[in-house]
């Protein structure tokens, strides 16, 4: 009955079992806390970030870090191989992690990876890109809707310009980009009950 | 999400991480 934490932001999915889960808890935090701070300090530097209020920044980067990182660390799901790296720089089979309770959510990880990675974008492309998800106005709980969709109106232009001018087949890479941003919502729901299940537990 | 967000302590390390507050900038 051995727990397990299936997360590539933990060091190893393997929990020891003398720790509580106070203890399990705050270890995981402690290793996924430096990747959010990188999602904050690269949300600082989008243009017209730091001009929302600070309750909007804080309500775009609560609801929107998991699915940033997603995209940061979608090489993390190696879809040759089938593995999954960890903090640690270990990698795990697809076959192990789905022993320890992997799931539905793994699959759709390693379709993502795979989907995104086909679109060959550029290092400056995935961060505009990257952007765009941060900076969407249908988050909850945004107070002044208008200004975030104006920012967001103000980079998917620039993303789309960016692909127009980089990609031969323009139009289709950018609706298929544009896709994306549904994709990550669902992934970032299931991630969310799967979280939620872990802290239950 | 976002209620998900403030119990796992994620709006803790965002506002920290956004305002550079002092104990930030300690650690």
């Amino acid at each position: 009955n051995r727990m397990h934490l299936v997360c590539p932001m933990s060091v190893s999915p393997y929990v020891d079992p003398c720790k509580s889960s106070h203890e399990i808890w705050e270890e995981f935090s402690m290793s996924f806390t430096p990747a959010v701070r990188e999602v904050v300090e690269f949300a600082k530097k989008i243009p017209g970030f730091r001009d929302l209020s600070q309750h909007d920044q804080v309500s775009l980067l609560k609801a929107g870090t998991f699915e940033v990182l997603v995209v940061r660390f979608a090489s993390l799901f190696d879809v040759k191989d089938r593995t999954v790296t960890f903090l640690s720089g270990k990698k795990y089979s697809v076959e192990a992690l789905r022993s320890m309770g992997a799931g539905e959510l793994l699959n759709s990880m390693f379709e993502f990876s795979e989907k995104l990675s086909a679109l060959q974008l550029s290092e400056e492309e995935m961060s505009l890109f990257t952007a765009v998800v941060l900076v969407s106005a249908d988050r909850s709980g945004i107070e002044n809707v208008n200004s975030v969709e104006a920012l967001q109106e103000n980079l998917i232009r620039a993303l789309r310009s960016l692909i127009m001018k980089n990609h031969s087949n323009e139009a289709a890479t950018f609706t298929k980009l544009l896709l994306k941003l549904p994709d990550l919502r669902s992934l970032n729901n299931m991630h969310s009950e799967e979280l939620l299940a872990f802290k239950v537990h | 999400l976002s209620e998900h967000a403030s119990n796992l302590g994620l709006e803790d390390i965002i506002r920290k991480a956004l305002m550079g507050s002092s104990e930030e900038r300690q650690e």
